[in-house]
């Protein structure tokens, strides 16, 4: 049996518009910890990882390790049908072979459930190393964004390099090249608007830009979003959920051939 | 030209 209650079921929404571009099928895995999802998109280039820890719900029962394949596309329709101030309940039963998403009001008076089909889905469970990287950047998720979408207009790969002088983002296309620059700024009226850079060594690395804007589904999220960049793996793009957990963005660079 | 790399040439399967 599994019950997981969340009192800000708007979250579960920015959750599903944050992934559902990259990922059409994906199994969400339940156990003590929390919910969570592994799941690559359909070219393996990129990798999404989500945890909502068991904390962070208002109640979280869950009898034994599930784990329940749903359709996203499938699963956003019927989040959308839930109001936006809404209390939202998954409940499954051991062996079923649906998932039910109850909707209260917040003052009780409309309670609505939604059941869903689950499906079998064959995934790949990789396993993440834990890795020093060469450099973290975290910046306004907003102002991510809008690089990424900027950057976009002109080419399709963004190059991302952190040297002493803070971190670039280029891109070229056949209308021209485009440059932008972030240095480190700490003297802001609020934290959330701060760009931080660490850097243990300088780094470069090329990126599809179509994978970096699909992330940014992900800004209404968090305020922050951090980078992690190293020469030897896949980027991480990683939007915390306040209180509850993250969704971290892997992916692979291109290199020349 | 760039060659796009696979998220399996960094992470092994569990």
């Amino acid at each position: 049996m599994l019950e997981l209650r969340l009192v800000q079921g708007s979250l579960l929404k920015k959750v599903l518009d944050a992934i559902k571009e990259l990922v059409k099928d994906a199994n969400f895995d339940c156990s003590t910890t929390g919910f969570s999802l592994q799941a690559m998109d359909s070219s393996h280039v990129a990798l999404v990882s989500l945890l909502l820890r068991a904390e962070g719900f208002e109640h979280y029962r869950c009898d034994r390790n599930l784990s329940m394949g749903m359709n996203l596309d499938n699963m956003a329709k019927m989040l959308k049908c839930s109001g936006n101030d809404d209390i939202i309940t998954i409940k499954a039963d051991d062996g079923s072979d649906s998932v039910t998403f109850m909707f209260e009001s917040p003052t009780q008076d409309k309670i609505s459930d939604f059941e869903m089909k689950l499906m079998d889905i064959d995934s790949e469970h990789l396993g993440i190393p834990e890795a020093e990287y060469h450099a973290i950047i975290r910046m306004p998720s907003a102002e991510f964004a809008k690089i990424c979408r900027d950057l976009a207009s002109i080419g399709d790969t963004v190059v991302i390099s952190v040297s002493k002088e803070g971190v670039k983002f280029s891109t070229r296309g056949d209308i021209g090249a485009a440059n932008v620059v972030l240095r480190q700024n700490t003297t802001v009226d609020k934290p959330e608007e701060a760009t931080i850079i660490e850097m243990n060594e300088p780094v470069s690395l090329t990126f599809a830009l179509r994978y970096m804007n699909s992330f940014t589904k992900a800004t209404p999220l968090s305020n922050i979003v951090t980078i992690s960049l190293s020469s030897e793996l896949p980027v991480v793009v990683e939007y915390k959920i306040a209180e509850m957990g993250y969704i971290r963005f892997y992916l692979a660079p291109k290199i020349e051939e | 030209p760039c060659l796009q790399r696979k998220i399996m040439d960094y992470f092994k399967e569990d």
